[in-house]
């Protein structure tokens, strides 16, 4: 943390530059924003260490505050959410703590145990939707993925659900032959549920470096990403790659997970996490 | 990338007959932000410039070799020279099972990993346990028995026992039975969580393993110093697994995590299979890392 008070110099802009890095930002976007800040330090706009922690953090507030970053809700019928992202990121500990809101708020939520690829991942799923007390719809290990999905869809309308929230198999964006079966069980959704799915939230992990702005590139090639799951925030990293995500890629974050237990989840609060940079 | 910023490096030596301060700086500009961008952490990447920087200047001039291709040479050799050595090999008991310790971070690739070694282990002629003292993540233990069952490797697991208590009587059990190997799966947990670092400290001092690998994701960002460090300083690590390198994430999590621990990395997961383990190449890494 700089000193407050203290005369700006390019030593203290190099280590509030050292401050971006090592938060994720990336290079790219941290000399981006640290030339700003040079440029407004060379023309006498700010001079001190307090202005330029203000230009930064408003800057970057102005660019992480985003008035998508609502649920998306159907028009009529149940709103689906579709859930995706790389191995491990913490997609289906993210879905158990949407659904867990979503019914402690009154919502009917129906969980549909899509990873039918990784050992006991429709076992995990289903322990969740037993914690928390909504329904699963669930098939054996090694189904189709989009029979999963189809499944689910029909049982959503069928029982008026609220929420229809899809689990998909972990997988790198670089293997071509899953994100293929990813756009398939999007299509499958699709029509079905004339609409759906109204919301493809793209979970990430915080400790993830740079490759979370290729991960949101990538899957947004193939899914219409509504927004982010940032997750494992109760950790030490600081998940700044959103911000090249929200400068390149334009996807709001919109939750974010605190822990590993239902109720770890919180609504993205751009300020909060600006000022946890800096913290 | 560091391949494009080689070609920038060697045209910035164009005319010049020798590496100086200056023209070093600059060069090194380059290299710097590709390690960044290559999610080489900050201090990490500092550090492995002034290297080069020293090894560079301190090099005697060689009549006739271009400046630019000396440098060029200089930052490849440090490079493989700081990601440690190829294929190092686990540690094995001189006597009794050998036991190996897996631990990290949430959704690394630990529990997949367990079966991958024991996979591995098992074709070398071994008898392998499995022990899935993860008691804490919803379907942990089914998550390993079913690798165990498809890799036909026994698996212990047992309810309403503290995973200290699990693995101590696991590995009680593997010398009865004669299982030269044990392999404890562990639970995820923040290195900033001060009563699973505890816990997992406890499963070491009960175990005295062999091997204590840290698992590690090839797409950790800057943090990879931080965690690393800290599971260094509660356990007796031996080494790391880096995974998922079947991605395209640059990987300078590997340098990261060697520099700051010092300890080497063994094997690196190539995919969700269980046959996807491969021993560690720090030439090819060296050359992921710099694009
Ligand atoms: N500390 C912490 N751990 C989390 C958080 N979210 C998920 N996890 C943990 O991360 C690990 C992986 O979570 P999963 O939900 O299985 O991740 P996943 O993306 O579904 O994994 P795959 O389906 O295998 O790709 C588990 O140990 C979770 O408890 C979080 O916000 N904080
Ligand atoms: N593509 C790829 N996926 C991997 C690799 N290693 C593990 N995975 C996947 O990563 C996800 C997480 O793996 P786990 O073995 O459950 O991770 P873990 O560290 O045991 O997770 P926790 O116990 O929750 O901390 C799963 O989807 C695995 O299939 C790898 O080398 N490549
Ligand atoms: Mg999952
Ligand atoms: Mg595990």
């Amino acid at each position: 943390v700089l000193p407050f008070g203290r005369k700006l110099d390019e030593k203290l802009i190099e280590e509030m530059e050292e401050t971006l890095l090592s938060a994720d930002l990336g290079p790219k976007t941290a000399v981006k924003l640290m030339d700003q800040v040079r440029l407004a330090f060379k023309e006498k706009r700010i001079t001190t260490t307090d202005e330029c922690y203000a230009f930064l953090k408003s800057w970057l507030k102005d660019l992480m505050r985003d008035d998508g970053a609502k649920l998306r809700r159907a028009e009529s019928g149940p709103t689906v959410i579709l859930v995706a992202g790389v191995n491990g990121a913490g997609k289906t500990t993210s879905i158990a703590k949407l659904a867990h809101r979503l019914s402690r708020g009154g919502a009917s939520v129906i969980l549909a145990a899509a990873d039918t690829f990784r050992a006991a991942a429709v076992d995990q799923l289903a322990l969740w939707s037993e914690r928390i007390g909504c329904r699963i719809i669930r098939q054996p290990t090694g189904a189709d993925p989009a029979a999963v999905a189809f499944d689910a869809a029909e049982a959503a309308v069928a029982r008026k659900a609220d929420f229809l929230v899809v689990d998909t198999a972990g997988r790198l964006h670089t293997q071509a032959n899953l994100m293929k079966e990813l756009e398939k069980i999007k299509r499958v959704i699709e029509k079905r549920i004339p609409g759906a799915p109204h919301e493809v939230i793209l979970v990430l992990d915080a400790t993830c470096g740079q490759n979370a702005i290729t991960q949101a590139q990538e899957f947004g090639k193939i899914l219409p990403v509504t927004g982010l799951f940032l997750t494992k925030l109760d950790g030490t990293a600081k998940g700044g790659a959103v911000i090249g995500i929200r400068d390149q890629v334009k996807v709001p974050v919109k939750f974010i997970g605190l822990g590993e237990k239902p109720e770890d989840i919180e609504d993205f609060d751009a300020e909060a996490f600006v000022e946890g940079l800096f913290g | 990338s560091l391949s494009a910023s080689f070609q920038n490096l060697a045209r910035r030596f164009q005319g010049k007959d020798k590496l100086t301060e200056d023209n070093v700086q600059e060069a090194l500009r380059d290299v710097r932000m590709a390690l960044l961008e290559a999610d080489v952490q900050l201090g990490v990447a500092r550090d492995f410039i002034q290297r080069v920087k020293d090894a560079a200047l301190g090099q005697a001039v060689v009549k006739g070799v271009d400046p630019g291709q000396m440098i060029i040479k200089v930052i490849s050799d440090e490079l493989a020279k700081l990601m440690g050595p190829e294929a190092a090999p686990l540690v094995r008991a001189e006597r009794g099972p050998t036991v190996i310790l897996m631990a990290g971070l949430q959704g690394a690739g630990k529990t997949t990993t367990c079966g991958k070694l024991a996979n591995r282990l098992k074709k070398e002629g071994r008898k392998v346990l499995m022990v899935a003292a993860d008691l804490q993540r919803p379907a942990a233990v089914d998550q390993l028995q079913v690798l165990g069952r498809d890799l036909e490797v026994a698996v212990h697991a047992e309810k309403g026992v503290a995973p200290p208590e699990v693995c101590a009587r696991a590995v009680d059990r593997a010398k009865r039975e004669n299982f030269d190997t044990v392999i404890l799966d562990t639970a995820g947990r923040l290195h900033i969580d001060d009563a699973l670092m505890t816990e997992v400290a406890e499963v070491a001092r009960r175990t005295s393993p062999h091997e204590v690998l840290l698992v590690c994701d090839a797409m950790t960002g800057q943090d990879a110093v931080t965690s690393a460090k800290a599971f260094d300083e509660r356990l007796p690590l031996t080494g790391v697994i880096l995974t998922k390198l079947d991605g395209d994430a640059r990987g300078g999590a590997a340098l990261s995590v060697k520099a700051v621990t010092g300890k080497p990395i063994k094997f690196v997961g190539q995919g969700e299979k269980l046959d996807k383990l491969d021993v560690f190449y720090p030439q090819r890494m060296a050359e992921r890392i710099l694009g």
